[in-house]
């Protein structure tokens, strides 16, 4: 309905955890 | 030459960091609320060695030789905590400075390792703007590591140089530390 919930399981507990990894990844990439 | 990133690429990371940023604030209440398992015993603010072995787990702490049991991150005393967000959601202000400092002072005399890029960038995402004195060369301090780190590796293909690049990036691009920036 709202959005809320999607967002929410996007957002999970491991969210700045993987912030981080796909930071990094992508300098090995570019 | 060849190990700093391209100015493209250190503004996406300072535009999907500032997002970051926003979903952090935007969850925090929520993470708050959350109860941790019965095993996360975080420390007191002023408890320097207890916030590193928290962070960074008893054998990086206190050198002991790393086992594998073949499922990693299942043994958070050994390995440490990772920052997730119902840990990190708990810190206020102050603790973050201080956890900030504890490692930057760890990373000051040893060597960089996975845990504490992890760490630093979620501490960032929760250090609130505008920065006190005491953070500014906090953050100052751990920009200049990062580059005395780097100018020692000797390959382009460390696995270190992109976390290194990325706190770099950080501080000195989102927190506006430019004369520390890789132009």
């Amino acid at each position: 309905g709202t959005g809320q919930s999607d967002d929410s399981d996007i957002w999970d507990d491991t969210a700045l955890i993987k912030a981080y990894d796909k930071a990094v990844a992508s300098f090995k990439k570019s | 030459l060849g190990f700093s990133p391209s100015l493209k690429w250190q503004q996406q990371q300072v535009g999907n960091f500032s997002d970051i940023r926003q979903s952090v604030n935007k969850h925090r209440q929520l993470w708050q609320t959350k109860t941790l398992d019965d095993n996360v015993i975080m420390p007191k603010i002023d408890d320097e060695e207890g916030w590193k072995r928290f962070c960074l787990g008893e054998n990086v702490c206190l050198n002991t030789a790393q086992t594998d049991s073949g499922e990693p991150g299942v043994d958070y005393i050994k390995m440490g905590f990772p920052p997730f967000l119902s840990i990190v959601s708990k810190l206020n202000q102050a603790t973050v400075s201080a956890v900030l400092e504890y490692l930057i002072n760890w990373f000051e005399e040893r060597e960089f390792v996975p845990q504490l890029g992890r760490w630093l960038y979620a501490l960032l995402a929760c250090l609130e703007k505008p920065l006190l004195p005491e953070a500014h060369s906090l953050i100052r301090q751990l920009a200049r590591r990062c580059s005395t780190v780097r100018a020692n590796l000797e390959s382009k293909d460390d696995e270190r140089l992109s976390a290194l690049n990325l706190l770099i990036c950080l501080v000195a691009r989102y927190f506006e530390q430019n004369d520390l920036a890789d132009k």
